[in-house]
């Protein structure tokens, strides 16, 4: 899954996300990449978020748009998604999953959940401080 | 804060996020972006998680998902178990112009898609069907089955409901003396 946030020059901002789901899927399962909210969520106002991982879990918990909500009261873009992550861990301790956040202003942050086989999480950043596609990691 | 514009994607998907800043820098809008962007992914099969060839379901069929937002109108596109198309978040972004629904599904999702102009194509691949063909002989695990019979967690399906008969086990029906000919 690709989850992905763009912040025009202009401040308009689009979100998107695309997968091809979980091998061995039961026929007709669908995750939470393509629900609003879940997999992406984007507003002008606020910022954007994108989310990855077990998605039957991810979309129960609106986790782009909460993320989203936080930044709107004021988080930074790495607290924002760290609070999500929190969210879920309180439910399901195990569960896999990261969330990249961005604000109006361009900040970004993300957050995983540390499982012994996902100890780090990698996303990719660029912006004009840098002349090429960065690949920034964070620690779950 | 970081100086505007910015792409940020979910993982080391480079070309994705090259793709997306080139959109940027040629004139395009964020939506633009984020769609070309994730097409890149969609045709490199990044880490076989995106894109035609990856992620067989229990039949060997591999569907997509994809959606698209717009944080100044919130507008969105989206397709989920969408068949036999390869450009998901393309159909999505017509989905987003074209409709004033949110989400497509399945095969109508797929009709839709054609009706717009996509192709459509096998999305399965030398790679899905060996991933696929190797998950039956290791009795189908693992799977996303539980509470049924056969033991999802040692035999492949078709998985009933405990309580469910056999359907040619002989059906106890009430008799209903309401019912005859």
């Amino acid at each position: 899954t690709i989850g992905m946030v763009v912040i025009h020059k202009t401040g308009r901002i689009a979100a998107g996300t695309s997968t091809n789901g979980l091998k061995f899927k039961i026929p007709g399962r669908v995750g939470d990449s393509p629900v609003p909210g879940a997999g992406a969520y984007a507003d002008d106002t606020a910022g954007a978020a994108a989310a990855t991982g077990d998605g039957d879990i991810l979309m129960r918990f609106l986790p782009s748009y909460q993320a989203v909500e936080y930044m709107r009261r004021g988080e930074d873009p790495g607290t924002a998604c760290q609070k999500v992550i929190s969210r879920i861990q309180k439910y399901f301790p195990k569960f896999f999953g990261a969330v990249i956040c961005a604000n109006v202003t361009g900040s970004y942050g993300a957050a995983c959940n540390k499982l012994p086989t996902f100890p780090q999480f990698s996303f990719m950043v660029y912006n004009s401080l840098r002349t090429h596609p960065v690949e920034e990691k964070v620690n779950c | 804060s970081g100086p505007l514009p910015l792409v940020l994607n979910t993982w080391p998907f480079k070309n994705a996020t090259q793709a997306a800043w080139q959109a940027l820098a040629c004139g395009d809008s964020a939506l633009d972006a984020v769609e070309k962007g994730c097409a890149v992914c969609e045709r490199e099969q990044c880490d076989g998680t995106v894109g035609f060839g990856g992620s067989p379901d229990e039949l060997g069929e591999t569907t997509l998902d994809a959606m698209i937002m717009d944080g100044t109108t919130m507008n969105v596109g989206a397709v989920g178990g969408l068949r036999r198309i390869k450009n998901a978040i393309g159909v999505a972004r017509k989905v987003l112009e074209y409709t004033t629904h949110t989400l497509l599904v399945g095969e109508s999702a797929t009709k839709f898609a054609e009706s717009m102009g996509f192709p459509s194509e096998d999305l399965s691949t030398n790679s899905s069907q060996t991933l696929h063909s190797d998950w039956l002989a290791r009795n189908c695990q693992p799977n996303y089955w539980r509470n049924v019979i056969p033991d999802p967690s040692k035999y492949c399906g078709p998985y009933k409901p405990p309580g469910i008969l056999k359907q040619d086990d002989p059906v106890c029906i009430e008799t209903n003396v309401h019912g005859h000919d």
